[in-house]
C-alpha cells in the first residue's frame, strides 16, 4: 500500500491491541512516533531505496509466476526472501525476545516491529502477490480517469485516494472511522475468523498471500489491460475489495 | 491479532 493505506491499517490495528501489546509497542516505538504505531508503518518504504537497506526491497512482495492464480510458498518465496518469509522472520525475532529474555541474539526489536507491521500491510494488497512478469502491475500502464499511472499504483494509492475524495470529505481519518464502524457492525461476524491462525501459529501469512493472488486475478487484472482507462465502473466494483482488505489487515496485524 | 499473540506469549521458565 501507499502511505495512507499503511497508516489506516496500523491505526485500525491500534484499536484492537490488548493491554500487553499496548505496553510492549509503546516500549519499542522510536521517540519520534509519539506513541503511535501508525506513525511509523511506512518506514520500510521510506528506507528501501537507501544503499544499506536495498536488500529489504524484495521483502515487500511475493513473486507469483505469470498467470498462475494461486500461491505456493516453496515456489513464490525463494530462500524465504519475500513478504511471507519476512513476516515469519520478524514475528520470530519479536517472539524470541518476549518468550526468552535471555535470548542470545539481540535483534533490533524496534525495526522488527516496524517491518512486521508494514509487511502485514503489503501482503494484503493483492498486487503485492501479483505476477513477476509485470512486477505486480507496475509495468501495466493504465489511466486512472484522466491520470496516467500503472495498475500497481491504482491499488496502492489511487482507489484509496478517490474513495477519500468522493466519500470521506477528503479526510483519511473519516475513512478510517468508517472502516472501524464497518468492523463493529457489518463485518463483526467475520472478525473472529480473520483473527485466528490454524495450528496455534503466532503468525499465518500464507493464507493471506493466497487470498491476495486470488483477488489480484479476479479483480485487479480483470478489465485492466495495458492502455485501459479505468473509471467509475472499475472504482466502484473494486473499492469494496480494498476497504475489506484494509480492515482485515488491521485485525490480523493487531 | 498477530501482535497480541506475540506479546502475550508467556516467557519460558528459565531452564534450571
Amino acid at each position: 500500500w501507499g502511505d495512507d493505506g499503511h497508516y489506516a491499517v496500523c491505526k485500525i490495528a491500534q484499536g484492537y491491541f490488548e493491554e500487553e501489546t499496548v505496553v510492549a509497542v509503546k516500549k519499542l516505538l522510536p521517540e519520534y512516533a509519539g506513541g503511535e504505531l501508525a506513525a511509523v508503518c511506512s518506514w520500510p518504504d521510506d528506507i528501501k531505496k537507501l544503499p544499506q537497506w536495498r536488500w529489504t526491497g524484495a521483502l515487500h512482495f511475493a513473486d507469483t509466476p505469470d498467470f498462475k492464480c494461486n500461491y505456493e510458498y516453496s515456489r513464490d518465496c525463494p530462500k524465504d526472501v519475500c513478504v511471507t518469509g519476512a513476516i515469519f522472520n520478524y514475528t520470530n525475532q519479536l517472539l524470541s525476545a518476549s518468550e526468552n529474555s535471555h535470548s542470545i541474539v539481540h535483534y533490533n526489536l524496534t525495526e522488527a516491529l516496524m517491518f512486521l507491521s508494514h509487511y502485514m500491510g503489503d501482503i494484503h494488497q493483492p498486487l503485492h502477490e501479483g505476477f513477476l512478469g509485470d512486477l505486480g502491475g507496475n509495468r501495466v500502464k493504465v489511466n486512472w480517469y484522466s491520470q496516467e499511472t500503472n495498475l500497481h499504483r491504482v491499488w496502492d494509492d489511487m482507489i484509496i485516494d478517490s474513495a477519500r475524495e468522493t466519500y470521506y470529505n477528503s479526510s483519511l481519518s473519516i475513512m478510517i472511522q468508517s472502516l472501524q464502524a464497518k468492523l463493529k457492525y457489518g463485518w463483526s461476524n467475520d472478525v473472529p475468523s480473520w483473527k485466528s491462525c490454524p495450528l496455534n501459529q503466532k503468525a499465518c501469512p500464507n493464507p493471506y498471500a493466497s487470498e491476495s493472488i486470488d483477488l489480484a486475478c479476479k479483480y485487479a487484472y480483470t478489465n485492466a489491460t495495458v492502455g485501459t482507462t479505468l473509471g467509475d465502473y472499475y472504482f466502484l466494483s473494486r473499492l469494496p475489495v480494498v476497504e475489506k482488505r484494509l480492515a482485515q489487515d488491521g485485525i490480523r496485524l493487531a | 491479532a498477530t501482535l497480541n499473540r506475540i506479546f502475550s506469549a508467556k516467557p519460558k521458565l528459565a531452564r534450571a
